[in-house]
């Protein structure tokens, strides 16, 4: 465990909270892409399948058990209670390739070729672009409640400390990974753009309106 | 490195 790695794991934990606050507060997932969120319970459920043979640590286990009870909750809720407050025809981002282009991507590029690892590397390909149907809508809609932007934020985060984590991990044990490397990076790319718009708006107090 | 390790990152 190192600085960065904590302040990631803390960033992603504290996007949840701010998620599950913004749809209790405003009664309402308007501007959630569901798709996205049913990305990243796909994503939990199959990075974590080692959840009850690869004992880490007492952290390890809560945070994987809030990551996929807290998603699960999320994407159910959307389905039930929330279920008027979004609109299905904001949210058409195919993520029939995502699912697909993941799943290539990690029957090419993997460690091993085992059952766990393969749904490792595929939630880790996975999460690279879960993010897309969420911006493809906000590109749409152009704008999003000031709320969402902490919490996508905070998500954004957390893969780009991760990356540091990872480069400050080679550089004083020598553990080095190209997969979740790579994967982290794509990500933070795809959200180059999320960023620019949140430091230069957001941050300073103004709405998230893209130009 | 060992592929487990990244296993007990998040």
């Amino acid at each position: 465990m190192n600085v960065f790695r904590l302040v990631a794991d803390l960033m992603h934990l504290a996007s949840i909270l701010i998620l599950l606050l913004k749809i209790r507060k405003t009664r309402s997932a308007a501007g959630i892409s569901f798709k996205s969120q049913l990305l990243y319970l796909i994503v939990f459920v199959t990075r974590y399948l080692d959840l009850f043979t690869h004992w880490v640590s007492l952290y390890n286990t809560a945070m994987k058990v809030f990551f996929i009870a807290s998603s699960g909750y999320i994407v159910y809720q959307m389905q039930r209670r929330y279920r008027a407050t979004w609109d299905p025809a904001l949210d058409t981002f195919r993520i029939e390739f995502l699912l697909g282009g993941a799943a290539v991507m990690s029957l090419i590029f993997h460690t091993k070729f085992t059952f766990l690892e393969l749904f490792w590397t595929y939630s880790i390909w996975l999460e690279a672009v879960a993010i897309l149907p969420q911006l493809f809508q906000m590109s749409r809609t152009g704008e999003a409640e000031t709320i969402t932007a902490h919490y996508l934020f905070a998500l954004g985060a957390y893969r780009g400390l991760y990356v540091v984590n990872w480069i400050y991990r080679y550089a004083t044990e020598g553990y080095w990974e190209w997969i979740p490397f790579l994967a982290g990076m794509v990500q933070t790319v795809l959200y180059a753009d999320f960023f620019y718009v949140y430091f230069s708006r957001v941050m300073r107090g103004k709405k998230f309106e893209l130009p | 490195s060992s592929p487990d390790a990244a296993h007990d990152e998040l």
